[in-house]
């Protein structure tokens, strides 16, 4: 059952997709299973949907792993799947939240990817789409946006890891959530969790004007590092992508900006350089804990702040 | 299964603009095979990149000669990696 699945370890693919299906199975008043598309392999992408009734509510996007080697968000997104399960009727903020609205997780964006770093090469970032005319595989999930797709911050060689694709949305796993965030119309928050560096961003990330939601978007940073950083001593930086790391064109949250979905944030979970994307295990957990009071800082915000 | 013996991430430190751009001429030269696991941005930041054995002498050289500072990150990324199936296989094996 989910209650002796063990979080502390990083999992394949196959045991994650088990553990989705017996979340659903225990608790299917609350969570269900969503197919939203396949990716380029033809494997399934699932989203798993927390609600408790009403039709189209307002809802929160949670999405991790776009960068398949970033293995500590997969695991962190697989614990906040059984924590919303043991905090519902539980904890009053998020009983609060899920009394009002839903919460979309998406636990594998990059499934293909993903499979890739367990199978050849664990340092897989990109997606496993092949490109007419090259030798090289796969297209950085996170610059197909159509946001400033193509300018400055993306690549448009095939054989680096920040290649942009031909065009935007040329990803299936890109394209899969933008047609369920644009056909479900009512999402009120996108978080794309990616790791590392200890960061929580904001748009933009190509260009430098600042968002006309500037301001607010700070404070709500500021209040989600106080409160992950309130557990463990984590420190985050926070900021624009573009001020606070660099340029980079076609990023998600650029795009769910642009569709009006105000509280758009990115984080780059730990850690700051010591391990990188070879986090051990023994640090999943702790990261997921910490990771989960920024998150519900923000989703309580949301509800609090209808627009 | 790729393997990553010998591998080093190294973390190079670009003071300012001039510096940061040299790293990127670093990053177009593909032979290196490089893999920027945090890429050149704002001066100051650090930069983390994956050097493949057969590279390392030829980038630390680069590095010094223009004055770029840098550490070692990660000695040998394949032995995180061995760490890192050990745990897993481990737990597998105490599940079954």
């Amino acid at each position: 059952s989910t209650d002796t699945f063990n979080y502390a370890t990083y999992h394949t693919l196959e045991e994650i997709y088990s553990f989705m299906d017996m979340l659903v199975a225990e608790h299917p008043q609350l969570v269900s299973k969503l197919q939203i598309g396949n990716t380029y392999e033809g494997r399934p992408i699932y989203v798993l949907k927390f609600s408790t009734g009403g039709n189209n509510r307002p809802a929160i996007w949670i999405d991790t792993g776009i960068h398949s080697r970033e293995w500590v968000t997969q695991a962190s997104g697989v614990w906040f799947a059984k924590k919303i399960t043991q905090d519902y009727g539980q904890d009053f903020t998020l009983t609060a939240i899920l009394d009002s609205m839903d919460i979309f997780l998406e636990i594998v964006t990059n499934p293909d990817g993903f499979a890739f770093t367990h199978s050849k090469n664990r340092m897989w970032r990109k997606t496993r789409s092949l490109t007419p005319g090259s030798s090289c595989v796969g297209v950085d999930p996170n610059r197909n946006w159509d946001a400033g797709f193509g300018m400055a911050g993306a690549s448009s060689n095939p054989c680096t890891d920040t290649y942009r694709g031909k065009f935007a949305n040329s990803e299936v796993e890109v394209k899969s959530i933008v047609d369920f965030v644009k056909s479900h119309g009512n999402i009120k928050a996108f978080i794309s969790i990616h790791s590392y560096s200890q960061l929580l961003l904001y748009p933009y990330g190509y260009k430098a004007e600042p968002a006309p939601d500037r301001d607010e978007l700070d404070q709500l940073a500021k209040s989600a590092v106080t409160a992950l950083a309130s557990l463990y001593g984590t420190k985050f930086k926070y900021g624009s992508i573009i001020k606070t790391i660099y340029q980079a064109s076609g990023s998600t949250i650029d795009w769910t900006y642009s569709q009006g979905i105000k509280y758009s944030y990115t984080f780059e979970l730990r850690d700051t350089g010591r391990y990188g994307f070879l986090l051990p295990a023994s640090q999943i957990v702790p990261t997921a804990q910490e990771t989960w009071l920024a998150l519900r800082t923000i989703m309580e915000y949301t509800l609090n702040h209808p627009y | 299964k790729e393997d990553f013996v010998g591998h080093q991430v190294l973390r190079i430190s670009a003071a300012d603009e001039a510096q940061v751009q040299k790293v990127k001429e670093l990053e177009d030269l593909e032979h290196l095979q490089l893999d920027f696991w945090r890429g050149p941005g704002q001066p100051g930041s650090p930069i983390d990149v994956r050097v493949p054995f057969p590279s390392i002498q030829a980038v630390k050289a680069f590095l010094e000669a223009h004055g770029l500072g840098y550490t070692i990150m990660i000695e040998d990324v394949q032995s995180l990696l061995d760490e890192e199936q050990e745990q897993m296989f481990a737990f597998q094996a105490r599940s079954r």
